[in-house]
């Protein structure tokens, strides 16, 4: 373990309840896409089948149930408790064109061609874009409420925190795993414009306009 | 490099 991976743990543990708090608080889901929060769980649901075969570390084992829990928590907010402040109007993103090829391309390139590995590959390549639905209806609606940026910018920071985990990684322990680098990077650019807008913006006052 | 696989990341 590392400063950068425990900071980003932190930083994605903290997106996670941001987002559950803002919609159990506000009692509203509005400019929240839910088909980001889907893809969310499905992410965690196929990364973490290893709960039921490896134990690493309390820590390992108790972020990931609270990683799963609350995206499916998440999700039920969204499509069952407060679905009538869902917008799905706006959340129109075409999940299929990020899942098909996502599922086709992790039976294509992964480091073992076994049921666990491929779906661990899955979930790295679906979490690098699962947050294309999300900035997408923001693009759409053209703002965003600042709790919902300020989610977004801790979740965009967890991987790019994890990049630098990996560069530390393979520097002190020769670990690198590429499918993860490459996935991490495509992930953490998508991010760059939102990153962009947050800082140099200072929209801490006003709502996110693209 | 040679590539170590143990997923103890998150």
């Amino acid at each position: 373990m590392n400063v950068f991976r425990l900071t980003g743990d932190l930083s994605h543990l903290a997106a996670i309840i941001i987002l559950l708090l803002k919609i159990w608080k506000s009692r509203s889901c509005a400019g929240i896409s839910g088909k980001s929060q889907i893809l969310f769980a499905i992410v965690f649901t196929t990364r973490y089948l290893d709960l039921l075969t490896s134990f690493i570390s309390l820590y390992n084992t108790c972020m990931k149930v609270i990683y799963i829990g609350c995206a499916y928590a998440t999700v039920y907010l969204i499509y069952a408790k407060f679905r009538a402040t869902y917008d799905g109007n706006h959340d129109s993103f075409r999940v299929e064109f990020l899942v098909v090829p996502v599922g086709g391309l992790s039976v294509l390139i992964n480091h073992d061609f076994s049921p666990l590995e491929i779906l661990w590959t899955f979930s790295i390549y679906l979490e690098s874009v699962a947050i294309l639905p999300q900035l997408f209806m923001i693009s759409k609606t053209g703002e965003a409420e600042t709790i919902t940026t300020h989610y977004l910018f801790c979740l965009g920071l967890y991987r790019a925190l994890y990049l630098f985990n990996w560069i530390w990684r393979f520097y002190f322990e020769g670990f690198f795993d590429m499918i993860a680098i490459v996935a991490g990077v495509v992930q953490t650019v998508l991010y760059c414009d939102f990153f962009y807008l947050y800082v140099t913006k200072g929209w801490f006052s006003r709502p996110y306009r693209l | 490099g040679h590539l170590i696989k143990h997923k103890d990341e998150l």
